[in-house]
C-alpha cells in the first residue's frame, strides 16, 4: 500500500527540501521505492537531487493540468535510487489555471493513483505557501510531516498550518493527519531552539520525531553538487540524521 | 519624496522579515518618518515589531480590495517610532480576490499616494512567492532591496528573481531598479558562504551593500518580544549591524 507524505510548512527556510530530498536518499538505500514530488515552483527537489531544471520535456506542471502522467514525467536521481518529478518556474502557472478547474484540489492525487503499485512511498516537497499547490499535496498525501525551525516566527507559523491540515481533513481529505513534527537545524547550547522545542514537545508530544536534524554544513554543501548529503559526506552528521530519520519513520509504519 | 523599497526574495527564511523590522527601527532613529507594510499573510514583520495580528480592525487586506486607506490601516510599533501597516492570514484572501480585479498590480501602489508626505521612507515585507502580493509590492516601490543567505539554494532561486524585477519594469513599472543585495546570517568561517559571495560580488558589484549582517542569534530573539534586536539588545552584532545598514541606505539615498 503506498503511503503519500506531505513535506510540509508555510513558513519559509526551515528545511522542507532538505528534509524530502535527504529522506528520499536514505529511505531508497533501504529498498522502498520512492517518488520524490517537487511541488514548488523555486524546483530546489529537483536540482537537489542532480536533475537540470531547464531542460524539462514534462514536469509536475504538465501532470498538474491533466497532459501527462507521473510516470512518463518522472526521472530517476542519478545515482540514488529515487525518482523524481520534477519542477521548475512553469509551476507558477498551475496556480492560476487551477483555480478555474472542477476538483482542481485533487489533481495531484487523481494523478497518483494511476502508479500506486509503481511506489512504496511518495514524499511531496511543499512551497513555502498555504496556496493551491500546497492544498493539492495535502489532498494527495494522507500523511503530513512537518519540518520545523525552533525559532520564534516558525512557532508562530505552525497553529495557521495545524488549521489548514483540520481543514482539508474536514472537507477533502478525511484521511490526512500529522503523522510528525521534525526539528530541524537544531542548535542545542541555543536557549531560544531549547525553549521552542519544549514547547513543541508539550503541544505535539508523541507526534515529534525522537529524531532531531542538526545544524550542520554539509546539509547545505550538498545541493551545489546535486546530491543528498548521504552521497556528498555520508559520515556527516547530517547524513546520519537523516538516515536515523528514515528509520523511525519506517518504524511508525510498520507498527501504527 | 517619499521612497519606497521593496524588501523581496522568493526563498524562504533568507532574513527578509528581520531585516525589514531592524532596519525599519535603525531608520526611525535617524529621524526618518518609516512605514512598514506587511505584505505577508504569515504576519512576521507585524509580531515582529509588537503588534497583535489577532485583533486588527484594519489590516493591509483592506487597503489592498479598497476598503481602507493606508492611514487608517497603519498601527504604530510601540516604542519603536515607526509606523506599520500591518498582515494577518486574511491576507491570504486578496491573493485570489485580486486575480478579477482590473489594475489589480497598482491597487498598493494607488494606496500610497495618498500618503506621500506623511512618511520619507517606506519598506516593503514580502512574502516567500513571486505571486500578486509580491508584484503589488515592486510595482509601489521603486528600489528593491534583495536579502541574500549565501547559500546554494539561495543562489539558484536569483535568476527568477532579477527575471521578474525585470519583466515588472518592462511592464507596469519603469522606475524599478536593484538598489541592492544584502548578506544576511553570514559566517565568514563557512567556505561555501565565502563561495557564494564571491560570485554575488562577480554578477553584482557595487550593488553589494558593503554592510553584512553576521548570524547573530539576538536577531532571532528579538521577535519573541515583539521587537527590534535594537530594542532588545543594542549591542548586539546583529543590532549594529542594521544600524550600520541604515547609514549605508541613507548615504546612497543623498547621493545616488
Ligand atoms: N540541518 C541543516 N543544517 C545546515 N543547513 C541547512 C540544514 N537544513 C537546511 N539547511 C540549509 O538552509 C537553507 C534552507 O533549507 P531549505 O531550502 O531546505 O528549506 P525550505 O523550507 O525548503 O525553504 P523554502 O521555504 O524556500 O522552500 C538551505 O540553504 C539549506 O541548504
Ligand atoms: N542574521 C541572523 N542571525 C540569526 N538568525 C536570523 C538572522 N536573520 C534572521 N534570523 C532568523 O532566521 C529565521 C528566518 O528569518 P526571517 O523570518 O526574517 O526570513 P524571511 O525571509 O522573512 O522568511 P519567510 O520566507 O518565511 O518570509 C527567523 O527565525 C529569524 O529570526
Ligand atoms: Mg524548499
Ligand atoms: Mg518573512
Amino acid at each position: 500500500m503506498m503511503k503519500v507524505f506531505a513535506i510540509t510548512n508555510q513558513k519559509g527556510g526551515v528545511g522542507k527540501t532538505t528534509s524530502a530530498v535527504n529522506l528520499a536518499a536514505s529511505l531508497a538505500v533501504r529498498h522502498q521505492r520512492v517518488l520524490l514530488i517537487d511541488l514548488d515552483p523555486q524546483g530546489n527537489a529537483t536540482t537537489g537531487s542532480g536533475i537540470d531544471k531547464s531542460r524539462l520535456p514534462r514536469s509536475v506542471y504538465h501532470v498538474l493540468i491533466g497532459q501527462a502522467g507521473v510516470l512518463d514525467a518522472a526521472q530517476y536521481s542519478p545515482g540514488a535510487g529515487y525518482a523524481v518529478l520534477p519542477a521548475n518556474r512553469e509551476l507558477a502557472g498551475a496556480e492560476v489555471e487551477l483555480v478555474d478547474m472542477p476538483n482542481r484540489e485533487f489533481q495531484l492525487r487523481r494523478a497518483l493513483t494511476a502508479c500506486e503499485n509503481d511506489y512504496d512511498l511518495v514524499l511531496i516537497d511543499c512551497p513555502p505557501a498555504l496556496n493551491m499547490l500546497t492544498v493539492n499535496g495535502l489532498v494527495a498525501a494522507s500523511k503530513v510531516l512537518i519540518p520545523m525551525q525552533c525559532e520564534y516566527y516558525a512557532l508562530e507559523g505552525l497553529s495557521d498550518l495545524v488549521q489548514t491540515i483540520k481543514r482539508v481533513r474536514h472537507h477533502l481529505n478525511p484521511q490526512l493527519e500529522i503523522e510528525g513534527l521534525l526539528r530541524t537545524m537544531f542548535d542545542p547550547r541555543n536557549q531560544l531552539a531549547q525553549q521552542v522545542a519544549a514547547q513543541l514537545q508539550h503541544h505535539f508530544g508523541a507526534k515529534l520525531y525522537r529524531t532531531v536534524i542538526p545544524r550542520n554544513v554539509r546539509l547545505a554543501e550538498a545541493p551545489s553538487h546535486g546530491k543528498a548529503a548521504m552521497h556528498y559526506d555520508a559520515s556527516s552528521r547530517g547524513a546520519l540524521a537523516y538516515q536515523d530519520l528514515a528509520d523511525e519513520l519506517l518504524q511508525r509504519l510498520a507498527s501504527p
